[in-house]
Parts: structure tokens; C-alpha cells; sequence
């Protein structure tokens, strides 16, 4: 990765942006 | 219509879309399908969609001249969202040695609604560590008068090599953990635009992880914004 990038678990992402979704 | 999307303006709504492969039953002839990634048609539901601050995923597109914070800075922020995708990239050892011998077709399709009858063009913009590393620009079929609104088909666009071996080294990864490593410097930039005014109608990040065994294709939807 680029130094100058932040990993995408550190910056403010809404917590669902981690969730998978269930089959619906 | 009791359905909508819930990616959209007054003046564009993305309806469906999928990204396929596709290769024929050598044992009936009929064709297969495998989605990697697909939005359907949802029904209205009163809950506004979450915000993500555009600034958070700034660099994981292209910077320089008409990038994502260009855009955004042109607006109009409504058309622009955030889809992060689990893709499904769970094909069992018959399929991918069926797509190997009968050859398989890598596509995306989608479509679209809205209020004019416009000329449709699209542009989608595939990164790497928020590099551009290929652009497509295409043009919608012409738009058919459907119940009272005009569609928009882009039908079968074949994925572009870079993309098609992409996904096939992707898949050889032995654990979902390192695909989603890989996936998280990957990203794809989509924008619709009216050809004639150049207006941009609907702009569009994908993200991108794995998903889970036996889940198929899922996705959230975010509004893009900025304080």
C-alpha cells in the first residue's frame, strides 16, 4: 500500500460498511 | 411501481445491475450464469440511506483532473453513493472447469430509469492503489417508453481483459482474508452523464470485499456527502 494511505478499518466509515448482509 | 432503487435522482434511478459470467452446459447446451455482483430492483422503504463522508474515500480514486473530488466539488452531490459489494466469487471446481473448456463470457449489464429521453453515456474508471488502470466509456441503448418513464439499457458489456484477470488471480487465492486484502486497493468509478450536456445524473464508487460462503452477491448502499 501507498504510505500515505490510511487502512480502511481506520478511517470513519458507518459500522455497517464491515457488515455483510444475510441472504435475504 | 410498487420497486425502487434506492441509487438515484428526480432525473436518473440505477435499476438493475450485474456483473456475470456466463458459459453453456456442454451436457444440455443451456446457458449458465454466475453473478459476481448484482442490485435488483427494492421495495420502497421509508429509512433514509447512511452517509459516508466523500473525503474518507477520496484516494481511492484517481486525484488529478476530474477525479472523484473534482466531481464532487461540480456536484450535484445528491447523484452521488457509495456501493460496497461482497462479491460472490464462490464457483464450484465443475463450473470453472466448465467456463475453461467452453470458453465463458465476463459481462456487465444494467439499467436505468428517468423522467427524459436523453442520450445515456457512461464512463467507469477501474483502480488500483486509487490509479486509474483502464477506462471504458460507453453509450446507453436508446431509451423505450415504459410505464410512464424511460429505460435505459447498457445489455452485455464485456469486462475488459485487465478485469476478467483480475478476477481469475483473485480467485486463486487460497482464503477469503487475502482477497479482501487485495480488494481493498481496488475500486471502481462509474459516471452517467446526459452525452449532449455533459450534466453528470448519477456517480457511483464501488467497493469491494468477498462474501461469505454460501451468501451469494451482497452490497450496502451509502450517500456520498461532505460537512
Amino acid at each position: 500500500a501507498r504510505p500515505d494511505q490510511v487502512p480502511m478499518r481506520k478511517r470513519q466509515l458507518p459500522a455497517s460498511f464491515w457488515e455483510e448482509p444475510r441472504p435475504a | 411501481s410498487l420497486q425502487k432503487n434506492l441509487i438515484g435522482t428526480e432525473t436518473l434511478q440505477l435499476v438493475e445491475f450485474t456483473a456475470f459470467m456466463e458459459w453453456q452446459n456442454e451436457r444440455n447446451m443451456f446457458k449458465r450464469q454466475h453473478r459476481f455482483v448484482y442490485i435488483g430492483p427494492v421495495p420502497i422503504c421509508g429509512s433514509l440511506l447512511e452517509m459516508v463522508d466523500v473525503r474518507q474515500i477520496y484516494d481511492k480514486f484517481p486525484e488529478e483532473g476530474g477525479g472523484l473530488q473534482d466531481l464532487y466539488d461540480q456536484g450535484p452531490p445528491q447523484a452521488f453513493f457509495l456501493v460496497k459489494f461482497w462479491a460472490d466469487l464462490n464457483l464450484s471446481l465443475l463450473r470453472q472447469e466448465s467456463a475453461g473448456i467452453g470458453g465463458a463470457f465476463y459481462g456487465v449489464s444494467s439499467r436505468y430509469e428517468g423522467p427524459r429521453a436523453l442520450t445515456l453515456s457512461c464512463s467507469s474508471k477501474v483502480c488500483s492503489f486509487g490509479k486509474q488502470m483502464v477506462e471504458k466509456l460507453e453509450t446507453a441503448e436508446p431509451a423505450q417508453w415504459e410505464n410512464g418513464r424511460f429505460v435505459f439499457h447498457i445489455n452485455r458489456s464485456p469486462l475488459c481483459k485487465y478485469l476478467i484477470n483480475f478476477i481469475r488471480k483473485l480467485r486463486t487465492l487460497p482464503e477469503k482474508q487475502m482477497m479482501d486484502s487485495v480488494l481493498e486497493n481496488f475500486s471502481i468509478l462509474q459516471v452517467l452523464r446526459d452525452q449532449e450536456t455533459q450534466e453528470l445524473l448519477l456517480c457511483m464508487a464501488f467497493v469491494f470485499e468477498v462474501s461469505a460462503k454460501e451468501r451469494g452477491s451482497q452490497h450496502h448502499i451509502y450517500r456520498l456527502g461532505r460537512d
